[in-house]
């Protein structure tokens, strides 16, 4: 574990901590992509399969746990609670994502470092996660006045891949043979699918103004 | 092994 690696995950911990917050206390989640969602719910569950059966560490197992609890109980909250669908903006909410699921599985049994059915599922979450954000960002376009918990939810999720690219540059320099190519590439395409989000949220940070994406 | 290290990422 080194610093980048444990930043990254707190800012993705904390992503999630502020998406459940608006959900559950404002019982809102206009601006939300349900799409993105279960997508990332898909995500955690091809990567964790090996939860109980590969143990790393007690910190690794709770942060598997938190990941897969809030992505699953985030996507019920947006089906399934009364208060919180009617916020949900399904007109809007229109990618189709289920296109991009098969491709990522299909480029997951072409390019793998491993053909086994752990490491190909564990491949297919990292090309799915790289993806999982295009739903989220097609609705900001459409979403008129984004609203601050919205905007910060997706600016951590974004900056807790950028830290994980450092993680990857450290470990590369740190550790022998310390070498994943499909990792360092579906997170580099992965963080730079928000530049453009990450140019319009530090422009509303700096004039202090509400932050709006271009259609 | 060339797997746990990889795995033992989030």
């Amino acid at each position: 574990m080194n610093i980048f690696r444990l930043a990254g995950d707190m800012t993705h911990l904390a992503s999630v901590l502020v998406l459940l917050l608006k959900i559950h206390t404002i019982k809102s989640c206009a601006g939300i992509s349900l799409k993105t969602q279960e997508l990332y719910a898909l995500v955690f569950a091809s990567r964790y399969l090996d939860i109980f059966t590969h143990y790393v560490s007690f910190y690794n197992t709770v942060m598997k746990l938190i990941f897969l609890g809030s992505a699953f109980s985030i996507v019920w909250y947006i089906r399934r609670h009364k208060l919180v669908r009617r916020s949900y903006d399904k007109d809007h909410d229109t990618f189709r994502h289920y296109f991009i699921v098969l491709p990522c599985l299909i480029l997951a049994l072409l390019i793998h470092e491993k053909f086994t059915f752990r490491v190909v599922m564990w491949t297919f979450s990292l090309y799915l996660e790289a993806v999982a954000i295009l739903p989220q960002l097609v609705l900001l376009q459409r979403t008129r006045n984004i609203d601050n918990l919205t905007g910060q939810y997706v600016f951590l999720l974004g900056a807790y891949r950028a830290l994980y690219i450092l993680n990857w540059v450290y470990r590369y320099f740190t550790e022998p043979h310390y070498v994943h190519w499909i990792t360092w590439i579906s997170g580099l395409i992965q963080t730079l699918l928000y530049a453009d989000f990450f140019y319009y949220y530090f422009q509303s940070w700096k004039n202090n103004v509400k932050l709006e994406l271009p259609a | 092994s060339e797997d746990e290290e990889l795995h033992d990422e989030l």
